[in-house]
């Protein structure tokens, strides 16, 4: 463990609070892309396969099962809790994310560390979450205005990938044979896919102004 | 399996 990933797993978990805080306290999920929370589930359960097979630590099993247990509550949270999902932008949330979902599987099978269930699920994983966040993106650029909460939940999922490249970069220098290529190449594609959605989150954070991203 | 293909990122 270093301080990198450290720190991107703290970023991923404040992420996560964030959004939670934003759909109890407002009660309300508008802005929030339910396509983008399910494939966020999806990615962890088919991350996490390992979970009950291979104990790495404590706060990695933790950190799982909070992953899992939280990116699950807020999907059902959405599709069944009568006061929030009245609040969901169904019209503006079309993305048609099984198209992600095939393209990451069918390039799981061709690209992978090994042709073995639990690697083609992990590398499945791996390049789903890099696209995870466009129906979310997408959402927010057709509804234009992007509030506070909503706002600072995409910011710290973007952030932590890129502590996460850090992390990778050092690690390559300190652990001989360590290549996570896959998670690299797809993390640096997750966090370009962020860049403009960054760009014009620094610009209103600068002028002290509301988001507002271009239609 | 062997330490080194173990995932123990998260």
């Amino acid at each position: 463990m270093n301080i990198f990933r450290f720190a991107g797993d703290m970023t991923h978990l404040i992420s996560i609070l964030v959004l939670l805080l934003k759909i109890y306290a407002t009660k309300s999920c508008s802005g929030i892309s339910l396509k983008t929370q399910e494939l966020y589930a999806l990615v962890f359960l088919t991350r996490y396969l390992d979970l009950f097979t291979d104990f790495i630590s404590v706060y990695n099993t933790i950190m799982k099962l909070v992953f899992i247990a939280s990116s699950l509550a807020v999907v059902c949270c959405m599709r069944m809790h009568r006061v929030v999902r009245r609040s969901y932008d169904k019209d503006l949330d079309t993305f048609r994310h099984y198209f992600l979902i095939l393209a990451s599987f069918v390039l799981a099978l061709l690209v992978n560390e090994k042709f073995t269930f639990q690697e083609i699920f992990w590398a499945f994983s791996i390049y789903l979450e890099a696209l995870a966040i466009l129906p979310q993106l997408v959402l927010l650029q057709r509804s234009g205005n992007v509030d506070n909460l909503t706002g600072q939940y995409v910011f710290f999922l973007g952030a932590y990938r890129a502590f996460y490249i850090l992390n990778w970069i050092y690690r390559y220098f300190t652990e001989q044979h360590f290549s996570r290529w896959i998670a690299c190449v797809s993390g640096l594609v997750q966090t370009v896919l962020y860049a403009d959605f960054f760009y014009y989150y620094f610009i209103s954070w600068k002028n002290n102004a509301k988001m507002q991203l271009p239609a | 399996t062997e330490p080194s293909d173990l995932k123990d990122e998260l």
